[in-house]
């Protein structure tokens, strides 16, 4: 565990905070991605298959049960909750995620590390997760402007993914034999996503002024 | 020389 992995998971875990946060405090979920959500539930479920094969830490378990149980309860709540779902956007949140899900799987089939059960999905997960955030990315575009509690969830997410790559370098440099291609470049995919996002999110910043996407 | 297959990332 070096300092940028930590703080990666940091901001990965402070992101799902705020999201929690926004969906708690304000019983609302407006500006948020149901289809995201879905995405990152499947995620998780599909690459911490071996929570049951391979114990590497209390720490690496605690948080991967924390990811699949928060990420099930936010869908949960957009889909169930009686205040929380009227609040859902879905006339502006129309992605075709299934296709997504699809591609992902497709992939995994022709590019993994081993052909077994769990690798395949293993790799399936690290497809599906860089390209997840697009129905969430689309919905902001539509909707216009951002509220400050969905624009910090992103911002955290983009940055859980920027400090991974900083860490790949590091184990890259520091460790004699890591070399992990497909999580390294579905990740740089991943990151890029964010790079229009992070653009207007700085940009409000400096101004001191509302997060606004340009139609 | 045995390469790593542990995911030891989240």
């Amino acid at each position: 565990m070096n300092i940028f992995r930590l703080a990666g998971d940091m901001t990965h875990l402070l992101s799902i905070l705020v999201l929690l946060l926004k969906i708690y405090a304000t019983k609302s979920c407006s500006g948020i991605s149901r289809k995201t959500q879905e995405l990152y539930a499947i995620v998780f479920v599909a690459r911490y298959l071996d929570l049951f094969t391979d114990f590497i830490s209390v720490y690496n378990t605690f948080m991967k049960v924390v990811f699949i149980a928060s990420s099930l309860a936010i869908v949960w709540c957009m889909r169930f909750h009686p205040m929380v779902r009227r609040s859902y956007d879905r006339e502006l949140d129309t992605f075709r995620h299934y296709f997504l899900v699809g591609a992902s799987f497709a992939l995994a089939l022709i590019l993994h590390e081993k052909f077994t059960v769990q690798e395949i999905f293993w790799a399936f997960s690290i497809y599906l997760e860089a390209v997840a955030i697009l129905p969430q990315l689309v919905l902001l575009q539509r909707s216009g402007n951002v509220d400050n509690l969905t624009g910090q969830y992103i911002f955290f997410l983009g940055a859980y993914r920027a400090f991974y790559i900083l860490n790949w370098i590091y184990r890259y440099l520091t460790e004699p034999h890591f070399t992990r291609w497909i999580a390294c470049v579905s990740g740089v995919v991943q990151t890029a996503l964010y790079a229009d996002f992070f653009y207007y999110y700085f940009i409000s910043w400096k101004n001191n002024s509302k997060l606004k996407l340009p139609a | 020389d045995q390469q790593e297959s542990v995911k030891d990332e989240l």
